[in-house]
């Protein structure tokens, strides 16, 4: 049976492996995906950003600079996230969105800890990465989950539209880690549908999403609710192309832990970048010891 | 919003580059062109014989920023692209009244 | 009169000459460019060994147009040029004060 | 200050050059671009057939001055450029609001 710790190590790597998964196929439409891949169920790398294989992109390399802020500092600090992002930035990643780059660069220049509300913020840089303050806060009341929400969000994204879904994310995750099921899951998203009618999913099929996160979340929840393993979801996702890495990280962090690791196919497990792999198992760990649940508050 | 544009030495571009993205700023394009000014041409040997050829190739690179960004550009620019020899180059600021992505339509401070 | 500027892929240029021409667009000039941004440059070989060369070719139009033709000029640039995929390219509008037909002396709306 | 951009024919350069010298005028940029406007393009020979490329090359020389410059480097321009054939190219003035000479960090007037 899975413990607490083995669900937020199977949400750390599914957001690792979604991510690898789905960067081979990013930019791409499901027609040319089929026209090449076929059926895209393996970590071959390549994509748009020619990567070695099991190699992942800025969606897992920011939440494991969140997730290092946050046990420096001891809390989630927007200085000390915007600092480690600056950090990130400085190491030359193989990939960094126009909208993140702006909000470090305001930061870098102006000490900036919170760029101001704007409608075009709306898109997925901040959910990509939001897995530390699911797993930091987990046991924490709800208005201190939405408050480390936006303080690390409005770093680079100050968008209602967007903390809405990032802190639903972050919800279905925590109720995941908890043991809920997938049905207490799907209450979350019909609550986030309910206050943002947007963010309604049942209608027409989402296809190439794009950066816009009303997109990619329709996709992430279509393909959740739609099949019944972690390996079904993930394959759903990533051949939907568009923003196929963080459609994949996302839908991995919450079907990690919703399945558990053990349901992360070897065939994932075994290619998955060394490196990132131990990096996420440990920091899963260390966010769990030092959240509130774990460590009392 | 600014234009920027800098002509430079051809050799100065990779500095210029890595001073500009220690502030964030990656994005710009470059163009080969040929500069005349108190630099003196060089010579050159065509069909054995040595003529002057009077402009020298200079590299223009276009960089269209938010307001804010515009004195740190310039000075990352001063900075990496000077030699103190004549012909180091010119810096000229101008406005921009829209801009647009084309990939997404983004406009404005959304689209830099 | 306004300035529109746009960088776009190389291969669009001929879909973007058309759509302006539908639009009753046809006078412009086309300069060859080196483009930096988000999207990577492509691999070279070189002395055996595989390197990126960090920045992409496009091609930057510049059209000078009255103020009553731009919008339509924007979209049909946007259009034409997009694919969706990283790289797409940007559209720039500035100010220009004055122009002159060099063969006649014709200024201004009557020059472009 | 003001931006004079023209569009020329590129057999022109050098009586362009030598007209705005003689107005006390030496420092600028050149590109060499394809235009396309109402001059019909040239026809090629490639590989024994004949085809008609729709561009003309033209030269495109930028010079940033002093207002009370701009009217004496416009007639210079028109003077020695043009032909009276169609497609001698047009003048475009626009406004630059901050110039910076690299060599010296020497601004606006002192350094153009
Ligand atoms: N008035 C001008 N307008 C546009 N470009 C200019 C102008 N003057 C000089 N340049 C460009 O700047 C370059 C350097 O100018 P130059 O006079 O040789 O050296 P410096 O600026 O160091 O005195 C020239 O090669 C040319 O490309
Ligand atoms: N700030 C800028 N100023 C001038 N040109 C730019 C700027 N940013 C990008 N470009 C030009 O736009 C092109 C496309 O930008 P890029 O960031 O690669 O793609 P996208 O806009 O689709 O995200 C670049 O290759 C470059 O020519
Ligand atoms: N609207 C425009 N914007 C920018 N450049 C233009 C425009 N119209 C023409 N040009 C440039 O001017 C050149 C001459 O234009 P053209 O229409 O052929 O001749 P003319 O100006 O003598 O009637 C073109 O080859 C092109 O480089
Ligand atoms: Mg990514
Ligand atoms: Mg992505």
């Amino acid at each position: 049976i899975n413990t607490l710790y083995d669900r937020a190590a199977g949400a750390y790597l599914g957001l690792a492996v979604g991510d690898a998964l789905g960067a081979t196929v990013e930019f791409m439409t499901p027609r040319e995906i089929r026209e090449v891949h076929g059926e895209h169920r393996n970590l071959i790398g390549g994509g748009w950003l020619r990567l070695r294989k099991g190699r992942v992109t800025d969606d897992t390399e920011m939440s494991l600079a969140l997730g290092s802020s946050i046990l420096a500092a001891g809390g989630v600090d927007a200085r000390a996230i915007a600092e480690a992002f600056s950090d990130w930035m400085r190491t030359k990643p193989v990939d960094i969105g126009h909208t993140v780059r702006r909000g470090i660069s305001q930061y870098r220049l102006h000490g900036t800890l919170e760029v101001p509300e704007n409608e075009y913020d709306a898109g997925n840089g901040a959910c990509m990465r939001c897995l530390p303050i699911a797993l930091f806060t987990l046991g924490a009341d709800a208005e201190t989950v939405a408050e480390a929400n936006r303080a690390q969000s409005h770093v680079t994204h100050h968008n209602r539209l967007a903390d809405a879904g990032t802190l639903t994310v972050i919800r279905m995750v925590q109720a995941a880690l908890l043991g809920q099921s997938k049905t207490e899951l799907r209450v979350l998203a019909e609550d986030l549908v309910a206050a943002e009618p947007q963010y309604r999913f049942d209608r027409r099929r989402m296809e190439n999403p794009g950066g816009y996160l009303v997109e990619t979340l329709r996709a992430v929840f279509q393909a959740l609710f739609a099949t019944d393993s972690f390996e079904t979801a993930l394959v759903d996702v990533v051949n939907r192309g568009g923003d196929a890495d963080t459609t994949g990280a996302i839908l991995g962090m919450i079907a990690g832990a919703l399945y558990g690791p053990d349901a992360i196919p070897r065939r994932w497990l075994g290619v998955l970048d060394k490196g990132s792999a131990l990096a996420c198992v440990d920091q899963s760990a260390a966010l769990l010891r030092a959240s509130t649940r774990c460590a009392g508050g | 919003m600014k234009k920027v544009e800098a002509i430079i030495k051809p050799f100065k571009l990779d500095d210029v580059r890595e001073a500009l993205s220690a502030a964030g700023i990656t994005g710009m394009t470059a163009i080969e062109v040929k500069g005349f000014g108190r630099q003196k041409g060089h010579t050159e040997l065509y069909r054995g014989a040595e003529y002057v050829v009077d402009f020298l190739p200079k590299v223009k690179i276009e960089l269209v920023l938010t307001d804010d960004l515009v004195e740190t550009c310039i000075s990352a620019i001063t900075t990496a692209a000077r030699t103190g020899k004549i012909g180091d180059g010119k810096i000229f600021v101008s406005d921009v009244t829209h801009v647009v992505r084309i990939r997404t339509g983004e406009e404005n401070e959304a689209a830099v």
